[in-house]
């Protein structure tokens, strides 16, 4: 089993715990402040209070033997970046570090992070693009050009089956998935008729997307 | 075209105004710190230094004139819940607000909050499942029960195509696109053949898809 650690229980780290916690993993959670291992130590198999800056506490805490670190520390940028280099010369094959800002984001890519999170920035990519557009629920991207998005049937659609409304053909895009109520249709049939309110799952390239959103919805 | 106001321009707040810049939507962004006011200056289209507390502050800013409004305060709990108050009773249609942990949450949600938002939680639930498995790129749910994933497809389906292998019949899931290098193979043909390496964007039930990532690929 993989052994997991997480360094910092803010919002992120702690849920991440938490996460980790109900997916059955075990894992050793690090905070300096003496309220947040309290807070935590119903989740994580141990919690403890220490300060990673100083490199001796590192190894006391017996980091090396650790497959994965994620350094969760976002004021203080100075001390995530001082924490992830100890933890790259201490050989953690895996340091992933939430990053505050693109400069923080440029250092820790030079000292060598393994993995970038940026939880802020991409919850906000998923909103403004639900509130920029009245049809669309979610948007999730899956590379530069191509996204998965969420977009409720109109009253155009209503009645209609896949069959007849031809999106593929039409605008390039792939109705992947129909939710109704708390249901979820995974491949629809080409029979499947629509209804209005439906949230329909939708993937394709951005571009064919934007078209059908405008013009097929 | 829909007016909005973003109120606290930290990490969440800051990048849904360069977001909402960049889909040529009009914002007003609100901040009490100067700084954070010269920060986001170029990307708003009105930037104003002000605390929100106040509601005759609110009255002067024009708010009564947005359809939606996100509150984006974090430390400031009480902050965040008496802005989101004043904006219900100034009749604000949507106001969106950001939710530090689960009491935050309760209370906005018996105040008239018509979302609430927590970044650090809903990313903290895909990376621990990227980790969770050596397989599994990332995890996006949809719904309770049904989630979409990105695999890597291993050895065992290398140079095989989507027919020979019949996972829809046999895990109950759905292959609905392959990344491959940049690009995005959107709704793949049964006679699509995947390679060793190649990203397969999966949906279905959480039961399937765990069956499937632990016999299928
Ligand atoms: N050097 C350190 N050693 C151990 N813990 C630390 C260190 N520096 C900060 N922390 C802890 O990390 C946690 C997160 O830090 P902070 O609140 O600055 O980040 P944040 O970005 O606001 O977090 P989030 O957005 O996840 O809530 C805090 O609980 C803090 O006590
Ligand atoms: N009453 C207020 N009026 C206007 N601005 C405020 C008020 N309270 C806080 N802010 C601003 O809101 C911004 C975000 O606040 P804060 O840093 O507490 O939240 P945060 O949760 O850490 O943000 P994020 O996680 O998005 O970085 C700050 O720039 C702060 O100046």
């Amino acid at each position: 089993m993989k052994q997991i650690a997480v360094l910092g229980l803010g919002r992120f780290g702690g849920s991440l715990v938490k996460e980790f916690n109900e997916l059955g993993l075990d894992t050793m959670a690090v905070d300096k402040s003496i309220d947040k291992v309290n807070e935590f130590s119903q989740y994580a198999t141990h919690t403890i209070q220490a300060n990673t800056l100083d490199e001796s506490t590192l190894k006391q805490l017996g980091i090396r033997n650790f497959d994965l670190v994620v350094v969760s520390f976002g004021e203080d940028i100075e001390a995530s970046i001082l924490t992830t280099l100890h933890l790259k010369e201490l050989g953690i094959k895996q340091v992933w570090a939430k990053a505050q800002n693109d400069y923080h984001h440029k250092v820790l890519e030079k000292i060598g992070a393994d993995r970038i999170i940026h939880p802020e920035r991409d919850m906000a990519k998923r909103v403004a693009h639900h509130i920029a557009s009245e049809k669309i629920i979610d948007f999730i991207e899956l590379s530069k050009e191509h996204s998965i998005v969420e977009i409720i049937a109109s009253e155009k659609l209503h009645n209609q089956t896949l069959l007849e409304l031809d999106i593929r053909a039409k605008y390039g895009c792939s109705i992947v998935g129909i939710q109704r109520n708390e249901d979820v249709i995974v491949a629809p049939l080409a029979e499947e008729v629509l209804h209005k309110g439906d949230v329909l799952i939708v993937i394709g390239h951005n571009m064919d997307l934007n078209r059908f959103e405008e013009k097929g919805v």
